[in-house]
């Protein structure tokens, strides 16, 4: 999924990016 | 820094000079968290290092959707962690001449 932005209600803007593979701990 | 299983890292270079920089935030170990958070992503925000407290920003998460009340106290303590380490390191990066 691509880059997404959210912006709160009290102005901060949060943008959204996948979570690159090698940043993930190794899932069981 | 406690491995609390949410993420925070420097999202650009620290000058240590401005106050507002750039963070970003993700999930790294889903197990340490109470809710489900399979493909949350990395959030990048901008935080104030004089001005703003953790807790406010992990609100700011909550109420925007990207985490569950009950998970707000780690994640304050994530960015709490990582501002801490900021603020250390820029305390001990003394300026030439200063």
């Amino acid at each position: 999924s691509a880059t997404s932005q959210v912006v709160h209600s009290a102005g901060r803007k949060f943008i959204i990016s996948p979570v690159p593979e090698s940043r993930l701990k190794e899932l069981p | 820094a406690e491995d609390t299983g949410v993420r925070v890292e420097l999202a650009e270079e620290d000058d240590g000079k401005k106050s507002a920089i750039a963070l970003k935030l993700w999930v790294e170990d889903p197990k340490k968290l109470k809710g489900k958070y399979k493909d949350t992503g990395v959030i990048e925000f901008s935080y104030d290092l004089e001005t703003e407290v953790p807790d406010g920003v992990a609100q700011e998460m909550v109420e925007s959707g990207f985490f569950l009340e009950s998970d707000a106290k780690i994640v304050a303590k994530s960015i709490r962690d990582r501002v801490a380490l900021i603020k250390w390191r820029r305390e001990r990066t003394v300026a030439p001449g200063e």
